[in-house]
């Protein structure tokens, strides 16, 4: 019973000293119903209060490749049968191993909020051109960029959606207004830039 | 009403022998 759980966890919480594993346990409650944006706060919570938990890191980074992998999927129109990743529960006698453990996501640039910065950036550029081709990849079509641009005029950030997942490499955003009118973005590091390599209208 | 730590991890380790 994954609410009765969750609530003797969260009251544990509340009254116990810092115990990193109780919000990964509560994590992993969410994660294993799919949850993935409860699973994802319990996740970060514990991770706030031990930046070594390289197993929960881990979990953060598996929901992330799930996610993106499901993006993938329905944005190319592709169903698949995913599998959900396995999440491990945390008992008061783990020892945290290094974060580094999970080196290939421990990247600071590889999260929600930078990317969602780059995506802003790249919307302002669409908006005045200006630095507009810093936005993609060197060898881009300016061709391309200027369709963008066009397709993209006279719209509202704030009316915009946007989807956003990371692959171990790569980040996907699936921009998308009220009408359901669909852009997706593949996007990859370069230097310390987020930079799109593929657009695509769904 | 606070709990001691050592009360915690029994807590912890009984609910995660119910969960597992």
């Amino acid at each position: 019973n994954r609410a009765a759980m969750d609530s003797r966890l969260a009251e544990l919480e509340s009254r116990c000293p810092p115990m990193p594993q109780l919000a990964h346990n509560r994590g992993v409650l969410a994660a294993r119903a799919s949850d993935w944006p409860d699973a994802i706060d319990h996740f970060e919570r514990s991770l706030q209060q031990d930046r070594r938990a390289a197993q929960t890191f881990g979990h953060l980074r598996q929901i992330f490749e799930h996610r993106a992998a499901k993006a993938y999927a329905s944005a190319l129109g592709t169903p698949i049968d995913l599998p959900p990743p396995l999440f491990e529960w945390q008992s008061s006698s783990i020892e945290n191993a290094e974060r580094r453990a999970a080196a290939q996501a421990d990247n600071p640039l590889q999260s929600i909020s930078t990317l969602e910065y780059e995506l802003f950036a790249w919307w302002q550029a669409l908006q005045n051109s200006i630095g507009l081709a810093e936005h993609y990849v060197d060898d881009f079509s300016p061709v391309a960029i200027q369709l963008s641009r066009e397709y993209f005029a006279n719209r509202q950030w704030a009316d915009m959606h946007r989807e956003i997942a990371f692959t171990a490499n790569d980040a996907v955003a699936v921009i998308s207004d009220a009408f359901h009118n669909r852009t997706l973005l593949l996007l990859r590091l370069v230097g310390h830039r987020w930079k799109i390599y593929q657009e695509t209208r769904l | 009403e606070r709990l001691s730590l050592q009360r915690c991890q029994v807590e912890l380790d009984a609910a995660v022998a119910l969960l597992s």
